[in-house]
Parts: structure tokens; C-alpha cells; sequence
């Protein structure tokens, strides 16, 4: 089962993750007493970029719309710059002692603490794309809500007219979340959703327009006409409502599929 | 060990990176 739930996350963080892992196994058997190398130069480099990558995400905090990621980014900042300074203390420790135990300890712990700030820095940011995929669903919902109230053709057009373009916009930003998506499962769920809600909406807007024209010729099956559409609408809901269910999942979140 | 180390801090220099990038990659 993948680590990262999305691609792009497992692409920037693996070969990090891997590579740390295989450098624990390492000075965990090499309890030998041997040399550290000096690493002054690449860990200068990790600190340079690590400055950068604050900056940048403190500017990204000002600017940002979204509360949540305003509220959860800075922790997953301070957490890299407190780990860039354990690897420069490292480097500075094995340079006046390179058979400092301590030293080693601090590269790892920097190296695991960089891997750890990086990886909480890309899922605040995958939860705050999450999010905006929500909100887009969320307005199909709101706008399915008022299926049942309308009586006019000339209503109907207009309900088209709003529902399209977000519908549109769901099924464009579902379609490339699920590509993105390393859990096969939850793309199953999504594309399946995602089938169900572009079959239905023709259906729903036919079941509508039946609606109302059996309003405008007396009334007769009124009734059936309308359980039809409101069972359209509703069953249109709930695979966005699923969708919406599942975009919030992680790998993380395996317990519920065990 | 040398290797390693310098080939994982290279690493995470480029991850760094990477993650920089995918913030104004966002932001634009």
C-alpha cells in the first residue's frame, strides 16, 4: 500500500524518505567508531533552501484566502527551520569532532525532521486544493436544492445555465484529483461518482422540463412527475455528497476500509 | 557513508526545492 496519498506527494517525498531510512539502517549497524565526512557544503546548501522555502511560505500565509491553511502552514515551517538548524549543528559538531555520536544523531534527527516539515507543508496544501474542489461541489449541491422549485421553463433555463458550469468545473477537478490519487480504491469511487452524477444530469434537467410541462397542461401525474425529479435530484446529491466523502480520505484513513 | 550522506542532503535540498516550486506553482 503507497505511504503518500497522492503522486505528486509520493514523487517529491520517497526517494527523501527511502534514502533517510536506508542512512538510519546504516549508522544503526555502523556502530564502528568510524569518521563522519565533513558535510558543511551540502548541509549549507539544505539551509540556503530551507530559508527560501520560508520565505516563500510565509508569503504564500499573507496572501492566502484560506483559513485553515493560514492556521496549519506555520507549524510545518517552523518545524523545517528548526530541523535545518540540528543539521547545521551536526555539521559544525563533526567538523570539530568526526567521531561525534551526537553528531550522527542530530543528522538523522535533522534529516527525519526536514522529511517530516516537508511532507505536513505538501499535505496542508493538498488539503487546502481539497478543499477548493469541495466548495465547487458544494455549490452543485446548493443548486440541486432548488430543483424542486422550479415551475417555469424560463427558470429552468436559468437553473441550467448556473448548474452547467460548476457541474463542468466538478467533473474537470474530480477527474484529475482521482488521476492523481496513489490509493486505487478511492479512484474507483471517485470515477465511479463521477459516471453516476454526468449520466444523471440530463435525466434530472429531462425529469424537470416533464415537470413543469405537465404543470403548464392541468396537472395530471403531477405527482409522479415531481417524486421523479426530486428523486433525481436527490440521488445526484448523494454521489456528490460521496465524492465529497471521499476527496477527505487519505491512505492514512485505511481503518475504515479494513 | 560520504556518498550517502551527501546524496541524501542533495536529496533534500532538491525536495526542498520541489516543494517551493509546487508553492508558486499554486500561488501564479
Amino acid at each position: 500500500m503507497p505511504v503518500f496519498h497522492t503522486k505528486t506527494i509520493e514523487s517529491i517525498l520517497e526517494p527523501v524518505a527511502s534514502q533517510v531510512s536506508r542512512l538510519v539502517i546504516l549508522h544503526e549497524e555502523a556502530e564502528d567508531g568510524g569518521a563522519m565526512p565533513d558535510l558543511e557544503k551540502p548541509v549549507r546548501a539544505v539551509s540556503a533552501a530551507v530559508e527560501n522555502l520560508v520565505r516563500v511560505g510565509h508569503e504564500t500565509i499573507n496572501h492566502s484566502d484560506d483559513p485553515i491553511l493560514k492556521q496549519d502552514m506555520p507549524s510545518s515551517l517552523r518545524r523545517v527551520t528548526e530541523a535545518s538548524k540540528t543539521l547545521e549543528k551536526a555539521s559544525d559538531m563533526i567538523k570539530a569532532d568526526p567521531y561525534s555520536k551526537q553528531a550522527r544523531r542530530f543528522l538523522i534527527d535533522g534529516a527525519r525532521g526536514i522529511l517530516q516539515g516537508t511532507s505536513s507543508l505538501l499535505l496542508c496544501f493538498d488539503e487546502s486544493e481539497v478543499r477548493k474542489i469541495i466548495r465547487e461541489c458544494k455549490k452543485v449541491l446548493d443548486y440541486l436544492a432548488v430543483a424542486e422549485v422550479i415551475e417555469s421553463m424560463e427558470d429552468l433555463v436559468q437553473f441550467v445555465k448556473d448548474l452547467s458550469p460548476s457541474l463542468t468545473k466538478v467533473s474537470h477537478e474530480v477527474d484529475a484529483r482521482q488521476k492523481e490519487l496513489t490509493h486505487q480504491p478511492h479512484r474507483e469511487i471517485l470515477i465511479r461518482c463521477l459516471d453516476s452524477v454526468k449520466a444523471l444530469a440530463p435525466i434530472l434537467i429531462c425529469s424537470m422540463k416533464i415537470f413543469i410541462q405537465i404543470l403548464q397542461q392541468g396537472g395530471k401525474g403531477i405527482e409522479e412527475a415531481a417524486e421523479n425529479r426530486n428523486y433525481l435530484a436527490q440521488r445526484m446529491s448523494d454521489e456528490i455528497n460521496e465524492i465529497v466523502r471521499v476527496l477527505q480520505l487519505t491512505t492514512y484513513d485505511e481503518d475504515e476500509w479494513d | 557513508l560520504r556518498v550517502g550522506w551527501e546524496q541524501l542532503l542533495t536529496s533534500i535540498n532538491r525536495n526542498i526545492n520541489e516543494v517551493e516550486n509546487q508553492i508558486l506553482t499554486r500561488d501564479s
